[in-house]
């Protein structure tokens, strides 16, 4: 609960009617933006323990075996303008895909990456269908972007169960040996 | 692949023509446009600045470009279409192979700075809707409220802002009706933005601003948001979708509208970790 309370505390200040309608003062609005990103930092911590129960098959402190992998989680707030320093920098990851609504869902994965060719596959094994395409130039030259990523890497995350999670390996591949190995969509004009 | 969904652009104007959402088509155009901030010295009400607090056009409305270069996208998962109107306007128009919605998904910004008035960019959808002078906004963010142009409910209304009088705050959705063609066409917006219906047929959101000069109203500075030095550069999305609201189709207008309401603002956590075994060994 002590690591909700910095992003609790934040959203009330952001009840104000400045913060809602963004009629504050610069400052002010800079300020607004260090409040939530600490918050949202330190509910990192508890989004990190539980997933790690629910990927471990434990739902409570006590069931806990300390034997059982911890396993970081990171998310990636510069997602939306593909930046993100986790997939940037490794050559084979995992993503895992909690879903909060209470169905089951599909969802289109969206991951920034370095180019070449990757194989994505799910938890038993199976390739999945993947699309590499390049990012756009006016998403690349957004001042403060500072990626290395030149592609986005799509794939769909099929059946997300209601409350839970999915997982995806991605392993990036030296050779285009299947058919579901991601390659830069070819055909690209330019008119 | 999944959902019979996709758009036309014309080759020479660079312009979305045509969408088709599951299965069902109509023409449709979207285009970028700009207003001009007023200027004035605050001291009566007809010399307001446009600023933080209000919104006063200075003039009529403005194209943000003659002409819009493109780039086509195709693929398995999803296929767009990448416009560039000018130096600060750029798009994608996307679809996917899951989706019943086409997404406008936009880079704005800096915006010039070097001129008198500040500029407010808008996005416009245009149909062949007959609408009524009449749309929905879900300004309360809990239920969508009919509005109608030059019209309040509870008194008799004399506008004397023709534009902003008629824009209504939209927190997630703003849609438009024909009721002759028993068609519904809704845009999702991803963050509160200001819209209106100023014509039949048509949608208009304000998506960015800058205003030169403080509008007096307490703020204190003028509406000039930077970021790394530079002008603000925003980036955000319209999910637009449409269909009968008849029960001709198994999916109304409102289910495909709740369903993408319900998966973007509650949506999905994606978390990345390193992977410190073989892929067989994790499995």
């Amino acid at each position: 609960r002590i690591d909700l309370n910095a992003l609790r505390e934040a959203m009330g200040v952001m009840q104000h009617h400045d913060a809602v309608t963004g009629t504050e003062k610069q400052h002010v609005a800079n300020d607004y933006a260090r409040l939530l990103q600490r918050g949202i930092e330190e509910c990192e911590i508890i989004s990190n323990a539980a997933l790690n129960k629910l990927t471990n098959g434990t739902t409570n402190s006590s069931s806990h075996n300390p034997e059982e992998s911890v396993q970081p989680f990171y998310h990636c707030p510069l997602a939306n303008i593909s930046q993100c320093a986790s997939t940037e920098n490794l050559d084979n990851f995992v993503v895992t895909i909690y879903n909060p609504l209470s169905r089951s869902i599909d969802k289109v994965i969206n991951i920034p990456v370095v180019g070449g060719s990757y194989n994505v596959t799910d938890s038993k094994g199976v390739a999945v269908l993947t699309q590499l395409v390049p990012i756009a130039d006016f998403v690349i030259n957004i001042p403060g972007r500072s990626s290395n990523a030149t592609y986005d890497l799509y794939f769909v995350a099929t059946a997300i169960p209601a409350l839970g999670f999915k997982s995806y390996i991605v392993s990036k591949t030296k050779s285009k040996n299947n058919d579901y190995n991601s390659e830069e969509t070819s055909n690209r004009i330019s008119i | 692949k999944d959902t019979d969904t996709s758009f036309q652009i014309n080759s020479l104007t660079g312009l979305i023509t045509e969408v088709r959402v599951d299965g069902v088509s109509m023409p449709l155009t979207q285009n970028f446009f700009y207003y001009e901030g007023y200027v004035g010295d605050n001291r009566v009400f007809s010399n307001r600045s446009s600023g933080a607090y209000v919104f006063r056009p200075y003039g009529p409305i403005k194209p943000a470009s003659n002409g819009v270069r493109f780039t086509p996208i195709i693929g398995e998962i999803i296929a767009e279409a990448r416009q560039t109107f000018n130096e600060y306007i750029s798009q994608s128009i996307r679809i996917n192979r899951i989706e019943n919605y086409i997404e406008f998904d936009w880079v704005i910004g800096p915006l010039p700075t070097n001129e008198l008035r500040g500029r407010e960019i808008v996005t416009r959808y245009s149909t062949n809707f007959q609408s009524n002078s009449t749309f929905y906004t879900d300004s309360n963010g809990k239920e969508m409220l009919k509005r109608r142009i030059n019209f309040r409910p509870t008194w008799k209304l004399n506008v004397s802002e023709p534009v902003s009088g008629n824009y209504y705050p939209v927190t997630s959705k703003i849609t438009i009706r024909d009721e002759q063609q028993h068609l519904e066409l809704a845009v999702l917006n991803d963050r509160a933005q200001g819209g209106s219906s100023l014509n039949d047929g048509e949608i208009e959101l304000m998506i960015h601003r800058n205003c030169l000069h403080d509008d007096a109203f307490g703020v204190g500075e003028a509406l000039n948001e930077t970021a790394f030095g530079k002008g603000l550069v925003i980036r955000g999305s319209h999910y637009l979708t449409f269909g009968y609201t008849d029960n001709r189709k198994a999916q109304t207008p409102a289910f495909i509208e709740k369903d993408i309401a319900q998966k973007k603002l509650l949506d999905s956590w994606t978390f990345i970790s390193p992977l410190q075994t073989t892929p067989k060994e994790y499995q």
